[in-house]
């Protein structure tokens, strides 16, 4: 694989394991599930990534992509209200991730943007001191991949 | 050592990059 198409992926799995959620979170395929994901979301904001809307996501998916998709696609879209309605920014000019290549082919690409829309919603909400603070605690070159991918997300927004 | 000065650069910007987003305002607008 190439590297430039994993560095995200890779660099935003390692900061993601830095909440220590219940569900594995160390290989794409385990991300793929959106277990790991959406329990992260929960730390992020629970005001608005209940434990209502956490329950809502399957976690005994295993390898059936239709409900893969299924809670990918509830996490996406509470990313994508999360950004218009709390954050007040317009995501529309970002790419927003395929979720069946991620659900049926473990695309890393796919993957490395819903992950860096998380993140987007992590530097940004009421907590945000202590996220960025434990990410300049990770190693270099992760801090600056997750630098770059802030950077790509801020310069697609509008307020 | 070149490489020493580079690594101790490269921190600076990382420094100065997050802690600009530490000082930025918190959720939306207004």
């Amino acid at each position: 694989m190439d590297d430039n198409k994993t560095a995200l992926v890779e660099s935003l799995i390692i900061w993601l394991q830095t909440f220590n959620t219940p569900a594995p979170c160390t290989t794409v395929a385990e991300l793929t599930t959106g277990a790991a994901m959406s329990q992260a979301l929960n730390q992020i904001d629970p005001a608005w990534f209940t434990e209502a809307w956490l329950g809502r996501i399957k976690t005994d998916v295993e390898d059936n992509w239709r409900l893969k998709v299924n809670n990918l696609k509830k996490i996406l879209q509470m990313v994508v209200d999360y950004y218009n309605e709390v954050l007040g920014q317009e995501i529309s000019n970002f790419p927003l991730p395929e979720l069946s290549l991620v659900a049926e082919h473990s695309d890393p690409v796919q993957l490395g943007r819903l992950l860096q829309l998380i993140l987007g919603c992590a530097v940004r909400c009421e907590r945000k001191q202590e996220y960025i603070q434990i990410i300049m605690t990770l190693e270099e070159s992760v801090q600056h991949v997750v630098m770059t991918a802030i950077q790509e997300l801020m310069s697609r927004e509008t307020m | 050592d070149p490489n020493m000065k580079a690594g101790a650069a490269n921190e600076g910007v990382l420094a100065n990059f997050f802690n600009s987003l530490l000082s930025k305002k918190t959720g939306a607008p207004g």
